[in-house]
């Protein structure tokens, strides 16, 4: 049986948000250690992969491994029902047909119960090796996220540039080109807000900022981002959750 | 012009 009770409804609401214009039909796979998601998009350009560890939920328990077929968009819909502040608790039998979403309010005494039918998916799962990129850039996520919406005025391409210790995101289109360079800065007071940029061989990929849109919806899970890059490879976009994870892996453009 | 490439190329089904 699984039982994961969220101190508040709103970890699992960004979660969801986050990751349901990219990825549809998902399994979610519970163990005794969490809850993990792996998917691709349509497009078979981007890959999803979630972690929320047993530590971010306030009670966790799941006796057998549990496989939770969820159709994103009707999960959405019903998680929505509950306040930000509620508790929610996700709750499913061992081999089961709905997964019960209950939501209780702190200030009152009020209990709401939605039932999810589950789906049987079929989907397949890609095995990621840890790799070694030739660069590594922590920043805001916001500050990445505006990135990504202002170049995308101007382009279907995002240039991602890292030098010594500069990095540099550009677009080139029909009406023009910009470009917006990023330095290392620490920020003492809020370290939040500092830009950390690791290089070991300089790097110059292209990413399709329609998937970058897509990343950017994880920009509320997490004060910053991390980017892990290397030539040739997927890039590895990963925002930290109070235990666990949301990465996005996004397969370059090449020339033709 | 690039071409997107997909993500299947890189990771292995298991």
């Amino acid at each position: 049986m699984l039982e994961g009770k969220f101190d508040e409804a709103s970890l699992l609401k960004k979660i969801i948000d986050a990751i349901k214009d990219c990825v549809q039909l998902c399994n979610f796979n519970c163990t005794e250690k969490g809850i993990t998601l792996q998917a691709v998009d349509d497009s078979r350009v981007l890959l999803v992969s979630l972690l929320i560890g047993e530590e971010a939920f306030t009670d966790y328990r799941c006796d057998r491994n549990i496989t939770l077929g969820v159709d994103l968009s009707s999960f959405s819909k019903m998680i929505k029902c509950g306040n930000n502040e509620d508790f929610l608790t996700l709750i499913a039998e061992d081999s089961p047909d709905t997964v019960l979403v209950v939501f209780e309010d702190k200030n009152r005494e009020r209990i709401s119960e939605y039932s999810l039918k589950l789906m049987d998916i079929d989907n397949e799962f890609l095995k990621i090796d840890d790799m070694d990129y030739d660069s590594v850039i922590t920043m805001p996520a916001g500050e990445f996220a505006k990135i990504v919406r202002d170049l995308k005025n101007l382009s279907e391409s995002l240039g991602i540039l890292v030098t010594k210790d500069t990095v540099k995101f550009l677009s080139e289109g029909d009406i023009g080109s910009g470009s917006v360079v990023v330095k290392p800065f620490t920020d003492l007071e809020k370290p939040e807000n500092s830009v950390k940029v690791s290089l070991k061989k300089p790097v110059n990929l292209t990413f399709g900022l329609k998937y970058l849109s897509d990343i950017i919806k994880a920009t509320n899970l997490a004060e910053s981002v991390t980017i892990k890059i290397a030539d040739k490879v997927p890039a590895l976009f990963e925002y930290k959750l109070p235990s666990g994870y949301l990465r996005f892996y996004l397969a370059p453009k090449f020339d033709e | 012009t690039k071409k997107q490439s997909s993500i299947g190329a890189f990771f292995e089904k298991t």
